[in-house]
C-alpha cells in the first residue's frame, strides 16, 4: 500500500482544490517561508485522525478552514482526502479487496467532522484502525514535523518507550 | 507483550547500532534499559561520535542530535515500516557532508517506504525523483506547480537571490 | 515605574512596528498589553505578513515565526542596545529571500551593537567583516582558525562535497 | 565598550587554551556539526554568570570541564575570560577607569567556582552588576541560542512580558 496523491480543498492556506501527485518512491516539497508546506503535512496527520487542534498549531478545529486573505472571504468547509494504491492488497481487513483506498475528512464550520473510507461514512476509529500498528497516526514516528527532530532523543527515557513500543 | 517488546528493543537496538555509525560516517551508539522489568523501564539513549567519548545525549551539538534521532527513528522504520514517511525540513540543523549521508540513507530506505520532505537545501532536494513546488503566487493562498530542480532552487533562494 | 515601563513599551512598539515590514519586505505588527494595568499586564504579539490576513502568532510558519522574532529581539535592541548581541544560527529556518533581508538588517545595526553570529548559510556568511573557524582536526578538541569566505564554505560543506 | 576577544583553556572541547579575536563589529563564526561554535556561546554566557548546568546542556556545573576524548585525559579545570576595549569609559561604577575590562570565571573539578573583574577576585553578583540593565546577562534577549529564536515569541503574554522588563 502506498500514496498515490493528497487532496486539500479549503483546508488551511489552500483555498482552491488542489491535488498532489506523489506517486514516486522519493518526493520533495519545496517553497519559500509561508507559502505552504508544513500545512501539507497537517494535512496529513489530520486526515489520519489528529483532534488536537494546537498540534495543528491552531486554537479551535475550525482554524484548518481557510480563513481569507486580504482579498478573498473565509470559506465554510475544509476537506482532504489521501489516496492510496492498495494492488498489494495490504490494507487491513475489509479493505484488502480493494486495488484503491481513499481516505478522507471533512469539516465545516459549525464543527462537523466526517470521516470516510472509498466514500463510505465511517468513525474516526476505524481509520485509525487502518493503520494501527504501522506507525503511522496523528503522532507516530512516521510523520516528523518542522523542528521536533531532536525531541525523540532529548525526551524522557519512558517517553523514549512510548515511541518504541509503537514501532511493536 | 513482555516478549514481543524484548524483541522489539533488541531490534531496534541492532538497527540503531548499525545506522548510526552510516549517518556519521563512524563512531557507535546503543538503547539501554532504565531498569531489569522490560514492562516498566524507560529506554536511554548513548551515543558516541567518531572520536568523542560517549557522553549525554544532552551535551551533544544541535546537528549531532539531530543526526542521532534521525538514526533511531530510521531503526524503528527498519523494523515496522510504515506505508510512507513524512520529514519536514529535518536537515534544517546538519553541515553538508551530515546532509549528503542523510540523503543517501534515504535513498536506500525509499525502496521499502515510501519519502514524502520538505526541504530547502540543495542537496536533499537532489535525491528527490518528483520536485513539488508550493508557491503563494496569490498571497495567502497556495497552489501547486510541478518543478525541476533548477525552478526549486529558484523558489527557496538561490535564484530568488540572483534575481533581486 | 509604571511610567518606565509604559515608555518602554511606546518604543519597543514603535520599533517592531518599523522592523518587522523590514524583515519580512512588507506585512505589518505590533505588540499589545493583555490588561489595563500595566504593572501587571502580559505582551501579545500580532503578526501579518504581507497580503495575509492578521492571525494568531500560532498559526505562522517556522520562518514566519523565526523572522517575527528577530524583528522583536532587535526592537528591544534599537531600545537598549546591549554591548554586544550572540546569534546561534537563527538563519537556520529562513529561505535565502529573508536572509537576504535579515543579513542587510544586522549590516545596518552593527553600527550601534557589535554581532557575533554563529551561519552555514552563504548569505550570512557574506556579510561578516570577519569570518572565525572552528575545526576538530583532533577528534573531540576544538581549535579556531583564521578564515576566509571561500576557506569558510569549505568547512561547512559546500566546498566539502566537492572534495568527497 | 565592545568584545575584544573570548580567552577559553579547559572549557568543554576547547582542551588547548584558545584566543579567539573578535575585533569586528561583524563577526561570523562557522565549521562542521559539533566542532564546538555552540560551546563558544556557552563560554560566554558561563562567564556572565550562568548558574544552572542544565542551561549548558550538561548534568553538574563539572560538565564544562574539558571531560577527554579517546586519546586524551580529563582536565581539572576550566577558565575563561572576555576581554573588552573600554576607552569609551561606558563600564559602570569603578570600571569606567580602565582602558580594558577583563571579565573571568574559573572553576576547578573540586566545584570551586571564582569570578574575576580585572584580575581582582569578585563574587557573582559584581560581575552581574557590571552589565545590569544592558540586556546582557546569561539568559537575556542579547544572547540567542541554537534553536530558540521562535520561543520569544511563543511564550505565554506574561513571559514576553519578562523580556520587554529587561529592555527598560
Ligand atoms: N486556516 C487558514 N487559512 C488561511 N491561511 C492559513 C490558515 N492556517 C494557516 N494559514 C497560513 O499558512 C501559512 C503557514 O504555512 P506553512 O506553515 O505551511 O508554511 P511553510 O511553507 O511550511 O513555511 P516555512 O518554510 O517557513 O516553514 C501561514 O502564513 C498562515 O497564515
Ligand atoms: N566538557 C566537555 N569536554 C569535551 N567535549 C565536550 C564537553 N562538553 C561538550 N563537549 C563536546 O562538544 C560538542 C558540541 O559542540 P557544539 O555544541 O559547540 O557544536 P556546534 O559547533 O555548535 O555544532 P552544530 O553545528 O551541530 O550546532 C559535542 O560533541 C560534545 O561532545
Ligand atoms: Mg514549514
Ligand atoms: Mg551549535
Amino acid at each position: 500500500m502506498h500514496l498515490k496523491s493528497i487532496k486539500l480543498a479549503g483546508f488551511k492556506s489552500f483555498a482552491e482544490p488542489t491535488v498532489i501527485p506523489v506517486g514516486n518512491r522519493l518526493v520533495g516539497v519545496v517553497g519559500p517561508n509561508g507559502c505552504g508546506k508544513s500545512n501539507v503535512i497537517d494535512a496529513v496527520r489530520w486526515v489520519l485522525g489528529e483532534s488536537s487542534a494546537r498540534h495543528l498549531r491552531g486554537e479551535t478545529m475550525q482554524d484548518v478552514i481557510f480563513g481569507g486573505t486580504t482579498t478573498r472571504k473565509p470559506q465554510g468547509r475544509a476537506s482532504v482526502e489521501l489516496l492510496f494504491d492498495n494492488t498489494d492488497g495490504r490494507a487491513p481487513g475489509q479493505w484488502s479487496q480493494y486495488a484503491e483506498l481513499s481516505v478522507r475528512r471533512v469539516l465545516t464550520r459549525d464543527g462537523d467532522s466526517q470521516y470516510f473510507l472509498n466514500n463510505l461514512h465511517v468513525r474516526r476509529r476505524d481509520v485509525q484502525d487502518v493503520f494501527l500498528g504501522t506507525g503511522l497516526g496523528p503522532r507516530a514516528y512516521a510523520i516528523v514535523e518542522q523542528g521536533t527532530i531532536s525531541r525523540i532523543i532529548e525526551s524522557r527515557p519512558e517517553e523514549i518507550r512510548v515511541f518504541l513500543e509503537e514501532a511493536a | 507483550t513482555r516478549e514481543l517488546l524484548r524483541v522489539t528493543f533488541d531490534r531496534v537496538n541492532a538497527s540503531f547500532s548499525e545506522l548510526f555509525p552510516t549517518l556519521f560516517g563512524g563512531g557507535q551508539a546503543r538503547i539501554e534499559l532504565t531498569g531489569e522489568e522490560i514492562l516498566d523501564a524507560g529506554v536511554l539513549v548513548v551515543a558516541q561520535p567518531p572520536g568523542k567519548k560517549t557522553s549525554s545525549i544532552h551535551l551533544l551539538s544541535g546537528g549531532e542530535k539531530a543526526l542521532s534521532a534521525l538514526a533511531l527513528v530510521f531503526a524503528m522504520f527498519q523494523l515496522n515500516p510504515a506505508p510512507f514517511c513524512l520529514l519536514d525540513e529535518v536537515d534544517a540543523p546538519l553541515d553538508d557532508a551530515n546532509t549528503e549521508r542523510y540523503a543517501r540513507l534515504v535513498k536506500r530506505m525509499s525502496g521499502t517506504t515510501q519519502f514524502l520532505f520538505i526541504s530547502h537545501n540543495r542537496i536533499a532536494m537532489e535525491m528527490a525523483q518528483q520536485l513539488i513546488g508550493i508557491t503563494m503566487a496569490e498571497s495567502g493562498v497556495s497552489r501547486m506547480v510541478s518543478v525541476d530542480i533548477e525552478e526549486a532552487l529558484r523558489m527557496t533562494g538561490d535564484g530568488a537571490r540572483e534575481e533581486s
